[in-house]
């Protein structure tokens, strides 16, 4: 077992269930977090009491982004988590995913008694287990039977006791929590090369690849990952990390991951090259008209998340390729006003992991939610606050910055 | 391990950054991870998890991604630069 290093003060413990599961009333949900509290009581001098007042244990059910930098991700993946004591005004709150299809005593849906016992766990002070039988171990293990009749693993009793001491006997030593070790640090970043200023510049190209947003000016790209932290404030130099580019190559105009083969593609110009990963495969460049593009460039290339065709736009035109059959299709080019709520000359366009797509032009962009082809309100935004980690001036805008992330550019690590 | 696709890698060093085992992104250092650094990443993961310790992004490994957990890390990670140390 691990402890977190905090721990309740006291013995008695109040809780209050907020809501209950749509697949469960809220008098099973009550039962099922009772029994699973008394787990913990029945291995130690703790008692828990139900309230309607401001509980110790707080327990919700809830979905998506909630403000505590722990956003549920739908079915499967995340279940719940839980504060440990002491820790915020949050101390004690668990938090279980209302969009799991929650069960108990089968092997149907997630169990909620098993990971409410588990939660609970953190919730008094234990951290993640990597004992073969604890319930603590951070995986979901399937339903745990009958909650009246479930124990606790020893791993779980032995370190619930060493924090609140045993049912009938002294309480013992609280022992001194053991803290894994953090990996050393790498080695301090030599001198920098100037380089333009993510936070005042317009973009030339923006792609998703590989899940990550790259953004390119000049010959640098900035890189952000899924989960929207920006890898560096430092740009990579393009022929560094992109081999096979040509190295006088002032700047890239679209970039796009393919959908038939993962390959990537980069364009500048009336020319292409394609990637294969970092490597540039064999026979590039090749002229844009490849695609059936008689243009003189394209402004932006994406891969729509919800048909899986390429578009390609320039100027206020744009064109759909399918990459299966190599070709344009038809009734192709449109005008780009059918995006509507963006300007003609885009900078690029991105579709990100979620389906949403990005607009990029100038400081600015736009987000289309799914697969709406109008841009939602209170857009355009910028894109130095939102993407670039760049510090906020001048009164509040708005932000879709992730949780966690202070708009004035902090950012904030949960630690022990 | 069986030549897992560069989405898997990038979704697994995603995976590991969560839930404790590589430092978060840090945009102010410019830092780079190393393969040896990512091997020993997935290794710590595999332990904890009760895997064959093989620091590679094998099928077991990549499953065991998946599966439905806790969403608190299994590593804590102490702020870098933070020292124990105090100017008297």
């Amino acid at each position: 077992y691990a402890l977190s290093g905090s721990v309740w003060d006291k013995k008695l413990l109040t809780w209050r269930l907020e809501n209950s599961p749509n697949t469960m009333s809220q008098d099973v949900s009550r039962t099922l977090i009772g029994t699973a509290l008394a787990v913990w009581s029945k291995e130690t001098q703790l008692q828990f009491r139900e309230t309607r007042e401001q509980p110790d244990i707080r327990v919700e059910f809830v979905t998506g982004s909630h403000g505590d930098g722990y956003p549920f991700d739908g079915q499967g993946g995340t279940l719940g988590h839980a504060f440990f004591p002491g820790v915020g005004e949050r101390a004690g709150e668990t938090h279980m995913d209302a969009d799991e299809s929650w069960s108990y005593n089968t092997e149907e849906g997630t169990d909620l008694f098993a990971v409410a016992v588990h939660e609970f766990g953190h919730s008094l002070g234990l951290y993640h287990s990597s004992s073969e039988n604890s319930i603590m171990k951070p995986y979901y293990q399937g339903t745990v039977g009958d909650p009246s009749r479930y124990r606790l693993p020893p791993d779980d009793v032995d370190g619930i006791q060493t924090l609140y001491g045993q049912p009938d006997s002294g309480h013992r030593p609280p022992v001194t929590p053991t803290r894994r070790a953090l990996p050393p640090r790498g080695p301090s970043p030599g001198p920098r090369l100037p380089f333009p200023d993510r936070c005042s510049t317009n973009f030339d190209a923006i792609a998703n690849i590989r899940g990550e947003a790259f953004f390119f000016k000049n010959r640098y790209f900035w890189r952000v990952q899924s989960s929207r932290q920006l890898v560096s404030l430092n740009p990579a130099h393009l022929n560094r990390f992109w081999l096979g580019l040509p190295p006088d190559l002032p700047k890239l105009d679209a970039v796009y991951e393919r959908t038939n083969d993962s390959k990537i593609v980069f364009i500048s110009g009336t020319s292409y090259w394609v990637f294969k990963d970092t490597l540039v495969e064999p026979g590039y460049p090749r002229p844009l008209a490849d695609f059936g593009l008689n243009t003189d460039g394209v402004d932006a290339a994406f891969v729509w998340k919800h048909n899986g065709k390429t578009y390609f736009f320039r100027k206020n035109l744009f064109w759909r390729f399918d990459e299966k059959r190599g070709q344009m299709d038809s009734g192709y080019p449109k005008d780009s006003s059918l995006w509507q709520g963006v300007p003609p000359n885009i900078d690029d366009i991105i579709s990100w992991e979620n389906g949403d797509t990005y607009f990029f032009k100038g400081t600015q962009y736009w987000k289309f939610q799914g697969g709406n082809v109008e841009a939602d309100p209170g857009y355009p935004r910028s894109t130095a606050l939102n993407w670039m980690y760049c510090p906020l001036e001048g009164p509040a805008v708005p932000t879709d910055a992730p949780e966690g992330r202070d708009q004035r550019g902090c950012s904030c690590t949960c630690t022990d | 391990g069986g030549n897992p696709s560069a989405r898997d890698i990038s979704k697994g060093v995603d995976w590991l950054t969560r839930y404790g085992y590589l430092p978060p992104p840090d945009p102010f250092s410019a830092r780079q991870q190393t393969l040896e650094g990512l091997r020993e990443a997935v290794k710590a993961m595999q332990r904890v998890a009760g895997l064959p310790e093989t620091g590679e992004l094998d099928d077991a490994t990549v499953r065991m991604m998946n599966k439905p957990r806790c969403s608190l890390p299994d590593i804590i990670m102490r702020p870098e630069g933070r020292s124990r140390r105090n100017k008297r």
